[in-house]
């Protein structure tokens, strides 16, 4: 799977 | 940031704040499932790890630090300080028939093998059914008082403005997290039953929802 790019949410 | 994601932190706090004073100023967790709450303060330990290593913004780190916070108080409180009035015989799902699949399943489809992406992972699968046992709970005793169906309201709209939140950024930034996409709609769809008996009798003013 294509990575999340950035985890910015709660 | 955007106002579905920003409304749906709020409704998540609002909803936290709702159970936790509930069971705080009724001196009892009656109907409440210790073991949803114990399932939530999982989730958030498992998905904000990087709360000390990675800095997004002091709105993030505030937030993470105070639904942690508050979710253990609550687990505390059901399990500890109000443990009398805590109904176990009602609160009788089988938890581990969610957390075998979930860890399983953040194994396989993950975005990268790494401890903290698989952990961030299990957070997502397990907060999509972390409610079933409250919700289970509920049909078990048939009824739920209004202020913990308001609880619930707020929890279900939290992930379903969190939906709209989604689907706003791809079209804004093309950001598309799929594993928290695919969760947050199993999430959402859990709710359904819920929100119609919600508007359907709750609202209606008949206070307690019994359900049929």
């Amino acid at each position: 799977l294509q990575r999340a790019t950035h985890k910015d949410e709660l | 940031m955007n106002i579905f994601r920003l409304s749906g932190d709020v409704c998540h706090l609002v909803a936290i704040i709702i159970l936790f004073l509930k069971i705080w100023r009724s001196k009892s967790c009656a109907g409440i499932s210790g073991k949803s709450q114990l399932l939530f303060a999982l989730v958030f330990t498992t998905r904000y790890l990087d709360l000390f290593t990675a800095f997004i913004s002091i709105y993030n780190t505030v937030m993470k630090v105070v639904f942690l916070v508050l979710a253990y108080a609550t687990v505390s409180l059901i399990y500890f300080r109000f443990r009398k009035s805590y109904d176990s015989e009602s609160d009788s799902f089988r938890v581990e028939f969610l957390l075998v699949p979930v860890a399983g399943l953040s194994f396989l489809e993950n975005y990268s093998f790494t401890p903290l992406e698989i952990l961030w992972t299990f957070s997502i699968y397990l907060e999509s059914v972390a409610i079933l046992p409250q919700l289970f709970m509920i049909t078990k005793t048939g009824e739920a008082e209004s202020i913990t169906t308001h609880y619930l309201f707020f929890l279900g709209l939290y992930r379903t403005l969190y939906l709209a939140n989604w689907v706003w950024r791809y079209h804004e930034e093309g950001f598309f997290d799929q594993i928290a996409v695919v969760s947050g709609v199993v999430q959402t769809i859990f709710y359904c039953d819920f929100f119609y008996l919600y508007f359907t009798r709750v609202l209606r003013g008949s206070g307690k929802m019994t359900l049929p």
